[in-house]
């Protein structure tokens, strides 16, 4: 429904993408860099986005040292 | 080491997969590794239950996120052995544990191995060579936009919020990279797989990475 407070909410959020991407894509001169456009994700909010598909907690690893125990 | 190496190139790495919308990467990481060393180890390549690990790994939180090294613990103490995706299949939302006896065929994880790799990505090419596909730990912020390429800016270390899958590197080109197996369906990036520039850690890719031994 075009009329609908989600339809305009999600609309506003494609907006803000869109400026996103135009960010992202000007470090992108290189011919192999990445790019930056829409997907799947290109109306959600940035905070939709992280509690949706960034819930990985941080896990602190030891440094590698290189070393073999053995000998 | 090679200077490009693939371990898809050895048909030891399921299909991407799409979690949809529950905070799963850190059971499909941890899983996609399990399935392409046991496959490596001479099986055949399988997939195994990410919903199993979702629902039954207690210290974590199923759909609401979790830890790969919490998950990898928790399937090192107790030997679960993992079943097939077909016997527990994924919902992508968090379910009640189901048990399976000890004569249910299964994988079990007798080990793994967490380093930080920073500064060392070298180091880390030689594990995912000698070990097989690496779980690590990334900023994916950014991803949310990202549409292909190698990444190389816009990503942070040391923020790590997403769990992926190592699968390969090349360093043939101007830009040595790393091949990432994601969990967003083959809709996103380059057919599933995002590519990050080697060196600096880029994304974080280097802070956290485990490998599994079964």
């Amino acid at each position: 429904d075009v009329n609908s407070e989600e339809f305009n909410r999600r609309h506003l959020y494609f907006q803000d993408t869109m400026k996103r991407h135009k960010y992202l894509n000007s470090f992108s001169a290189a011919p192999h860099s990445a790019k930056y456009g829409i997907n799947q994700f290109s109306d959600l909010s940035q905070k939709e986005f992280r509690e949706l598909y960034l819930r990985a907690s941080t896990a602190r690893a030891p440094s590698f040292s290189g070393l073999k125990t053995e000998g | 080491l090679p200077a490009r190496f693939d371990w898809r190139d050895k048909a030891v790495v399921s299909p991407v997969q799409n979690q949809q919308a529950c905070g799963s990467c850190w059971a499909f990481s941890v899983v996609g590794a399990m399935q392409s060393v046991h496959a490596i180890e001479g099986s055949t390549l399988e997939r195994l239950s990410v919903q199993q690990v979702l629902d039954c790994s207690y210290k974590n939180e199923g759909c609401n996120g979790g830890s790969t090294l919490q998950a990898l613990d928790w399937l090192k103490q107790t030997r679960v052995k993992l079943v097939l995706e077909s016997e527990y299949s994924y919902k992508a939302k968090t379910g009640i544990c189901h048990y399976f006896s000890q004569s249910h065929g299964g994988v079990a994880l007798k080990n793994f191995t967490a380093h930080d790799f920073g500064g060392q990505e070298k180091a880390m090419m030689g594990q995912l060579v000698e070990c097989g596909p690496l779980v690590a730990l990334v900023d994916a912020v950014s991803w949310q936009d990202y549409l292909g390429g190698i990444i190389q800016h816009h990503c942070s270390s040391h923020w790590s919020n997403h769990a992926v899958l190592v699968v390969g590197y090349d360093t043939t080109g101007d830009i040595p990279y790393w091949i990432v197996q994601n969990s967003w369906g083959t809709s996103w990036g380059n057919e599933g797989y995002v590519y990050i520039k080697i060196g600096d850690s880029v994304c974080g890719i280097a802070d956290s990475v485990a490998a599994v031994f079964l």
